[in-house]
């Protein structure tokens, strides 16, 4: 997190706040309903207190406009900016300004979510700047998140508390979201795949992008990519034949084209072939070598035939009695330049994807530039 | 990745910058020191989010600048 020059702040903890005006795009119930819980999202982690006017100047004044509006900071027609705030001060100072070319929504993620931009914009009102973690809410990119399960993360809470402190009456929520770190020597991956040529590392709300022409990961959230893409998914594998990607989480697949989502998904796992028992896998890969799909579950796996489109006969079988040396169950997988490279917990496992010999049992995050 | 050349790519890069990155015109003075602003900005863009940083308009740093965001500038004045 970043807080502004001089660690601007409001000097009471007792705040104001008016809604100007109203966007034609909600209802007006839903507008101060948004206003409201955006504003919570703030004093639920400190002393800090929001007091609505209905007339007068606030400390924070609250209005939608579109193009030049009158701060000198004129707004951009639809989509790029969305809404701007200045930090705490007099004046201008607190205020909050949302663009009202853009359509603000509260319940769906077609649009721009009022309470989500809001929130953010409190934040810039409250004091903190922009922050250059992917995962907070200060982030300056907006990513859609369900409103109903959205929880501050810990950057933003350590952001505000430094400038306010701690909510004296009600405990912080002891697992706030937080940012996975590449370098984390006991860093496990949720799933891993190539496209086209880069390499993607799932974990929990995010994904690693690692291009071959460059040694800098980066880290994205699945959301800012695919919005109706699940967090925390279980497996993923890109066909060379369908020239796609598959996403597993349960008993769901998505598929991409490219970076699309493929309409007509989400399917069933049964839909690729596996039995209706297998309720989840654990790691998927596609072998270049015998032009299989092999889907993991844990310390069993499948072969699929992508010629037949049918499932192998004499499967599930053990990982490690195809893939001699392998320890634990396998919780990723991914085939890359002639090795086969199998996931358990924080070690990867290096196997020549002809001769399935073991070469090396490698830290998780191998690929991720540590 | 390769740079792009393209007037358009450059000029939203460039407004991109001076909106967020207080960008502002090369003076004479600049180019006779040798300091390329908009090679500066860029590459504090690019490390701000966690890209390659290079220094050049690339088409990964284009695409970040075409996302939708907040208009508050990433580096505070």
């Amino acid at each position: 997190y970043t807080t502004f020059p001089g660690n601007l702040k409001w000097q009471s903890n007792s705040v104001t706040y008016r809604i100007v005006n109203y966007t034609p795009d909600l209802p007006q119930s839903e507008v101060d309903r948004a206003i409201e819980n955006a504003l919570q999202v703030w004093a639920r982690v400190t002393p800090l207190r929001f007091t609505r006017l209905y007339t007068g100047v606030a400390d924070i004044m609250i209005s939608f406009g579109r193009r030049d509006h009158g701060d000198g900071y004129p707004f951009d027609g639809p989509d790029g900016i969305l809404a701007h705030a200045f930090p705490p001060s007099v004046g201008l100072g607190g205020d909050a300004h949302f663009d009202e070319d853009e359509t603000f929504t509260s319940q769906s993620s077609s649009g721009y979510n009022l309470f989500l931009v809001a929130t953010h914009e409190f934040g810039h009102a409250l004091g903190l700047s922009h922050s250059m973690d992917p995962g907070a809410l200060m982030y300056p990119h907006y990513t859609y998140t369900d409103p109903e399960r959205f929880s501050l993360p810990l950057d933003d809470i350590k952001g505000i508390q430094f400038l306010y402190g701690p909510n004296p009456e009600k405990p912080v929520d002891p697992t706030p979201p937080t940012t996975p770190n590449a370098c984390d020597p006991n860093l496990t991956i949720d799933a891993v795949t190539t496209l086209r040529g880069e390499m993607m590392f799932f974990k929990n709300r995010f994904f690693w992008r690692v291009y071959p022409q460059s040694n800098q990961p980066e880290l994205t959230l699945i959301k800012s990519f695919w919005p109706d893409i699940p967090d925390n998914i279980d497996a993923a594998y890109e066909s060379i034949k369908a020239d796609r990607v598959f996403i597993f989480k349960g008993e769901k697949v998505w598929a991409l084209s490219g970076y699309d989502v493929v309409s007509g998904y989400p399917k069933t796992l049964s839909s690729m072939g596996l039995p209706a028992t297998v309720k989840r896998i654990t790691a998927a890969l596609y072998d270049e070598v015998s032009g299989k799909t092999l889907f993991f579950d844990n310390k069993y796996y499948y072969s699929y035939d992508e010629t037949k489109r049918q499932m192998d006969k004499g499967y599930p079988k053990l990982v490690e009695k195809s893939f001699v040396g392998m320890q634990g169950g396998v919780t990723a997988a991914l085939q890359y330049r002639g090795f086969t490279y199998l996931f358990s917990g924080s070690n990867m496992h290096e196997f020549s994807s002809r001769s399935k010999k073991l070469h090396r049992v490698l830290r998780s995050n191998y690929f991720l530039g540590c | 990745l390769p740079p792009l050349s393209s007037d358009e790519d450059e000029n939203v890069a460039k407004t991109y910058l001076m909106k967020f990155y207080d960008l502002t015109n090369e003076t004479d003075s600049d180019l006779h020191r040798g300091v390329h602003q908009m090679t500066l900005k860029l590459k504090e863009m690019q490390q701000f989010f966690g890209l390659e940083v290079t220094g050049v308009l690339d088409s990964n740093t284009l695409e970040v600048m075409k996302k939708p965001r907040c208009g508050v500038p990433d580096l505070a004045e």
